[in-house]
């Protein structure tokens, strides 16, 4: 399940979106013990000014990205657009489930669910 | 009993999850060890920003690196007579196989804890002692020995003895057990055995990146 486009442009500045994966849905309910399903979420929008900029609040952008935003903003490149809306914190998930062999598993998994999103 | 192979988003969900096969549709279900949800719920990533950091790679209630745990039943255990073994100067004596097959060879054993429970009629248990040995059709050799705890479940540590420590486990891990009981004589029953796998995956535990 995703979050809707909003109004305006098709997506918006640069930020999180929801992105929920339910093991019920794909059919992995029979054997996934644990969790239902996981919160993945994504990033998705714009990085133009002035949301690039820097803000209370705002994603957060490296001054790499803050720096190609103005260049594209005074000089539209072809081939030098503007940063990326991508993860910028991300969190683990763990999933307990039965493996082919009845066996009960916890497998860990690093970088599973996007915190926040940042322009690069 | 395998699905068929999936395809599309749910392929590539396995993909992710580092998964290679489509489980079976209807797995045999069985209670979930007290030890598994713990483990699970310590790792909850909310549980993690209440106040206990979780480092990376790593089973904090283990104590060990690790990012995979396995909670594998004895598959000989139906096969077992339910009634006790009968000692008459002889030890207690029992196989347990453990099915390994669903372990990667790519990861490697971080902990391997065998645990049993064991019903003997005797109170007294002092001094006795389980040995571990691979299973063998000729008497194998002792790999280890252990002190069986009164009333509480035995557990060894077979890492460095019985499972090599920076190797790939074996597909199938058969064990014979045998009960010492110093001088007395013992009725002992195998009620449950199971192993407690810690391995890590590399893959799944990347390095962390320098900043340059």
């Amino acid at each position: 399940h995703t979050e809707p486009g909003v109004g305006g442009s098709p997506w918006g500045a640069c930020r999180m979106r929801r992105l929920h994966v339910s093991f019920r849905e794909v059919g992995w309910h029979h054997w996934v013990i644990a969790p239902r399903g996981f919160l993945a979420n994504f990033c998705q929008g714009t990085c133009t000014l002035p949301e690039v900029l820097p803000r209370s609040g705002g994603p957060p952008a490296l001054n790499h990205a803050v720096l190609r935003t103005l260049m594209h903003a005074a000089t539209p490149t072809p081939g030098a657009g503007l940063p990326c809306c991508v993860p910028a914190r991300l969190s683990p998930i763990s999933v307990l489930f039965f493996d082919n062999s009845d066996n009960v598993v916890l497998r860990h998994y690093e970088d599973m669910v996007v915190d926040e999103c940042g322009c690069r | 009993a395998l699905e068929p192979a999936p395809s599309g988003p749910t392929a590539a969900l396995l993909q992710a999850l580092r998964l290679h096969e489509a489980p079976r549709a209807v797995p045999t279900l069985r209670p979930v060890p007290p030890v598994m949800w713990r483990l699970f719920r310590r790792r909850d990533p909310q549980a993690a920003r209440a106040g206990y950091p979780l480092r990376p790679c790593h089973v904090e209630e283990l104590g060990v690196a690790g990012n995979i745990v396995r909670h594998i039943p004895d598959s000989g255990l139906f096969s077992r007579s339910p009634e006790p073994t009968r000692t008459r100067g002889l030890r207690p004596k029992w196989t347990v196989t453990f099915d390994l097959s669903g372990v990667d060879p790519v990861e490697r054993p971080t902990r391997a804890r065998l645990e049993l429970r064991l019903e003997a009629e005797n109170r007294d248990r002092h001094g006795w002692e389980l040995s571990v040995a691979l299973w063998a059709e000729s008497p194998g050799t002792e790999l280890l020995r252990v002190p069986v705890p009164p009333g509480l479940p035995l557990r060894a540590d077979l890492l460095g003895a019985v499972v090599a420590a920076n190797m790939s486990v074996p597909r199938t891990l058969r064990l014979a057990l045998s009960l010492h009981c110093g001088a007395t004589t013992a009725r002992a029953h195998l009620a449950e055995a199971s192993l407690l796998l810690v391995t890590l995956d590399p893959r799944l535990c990347p390095p962390p990146r320098s900043r340059r």
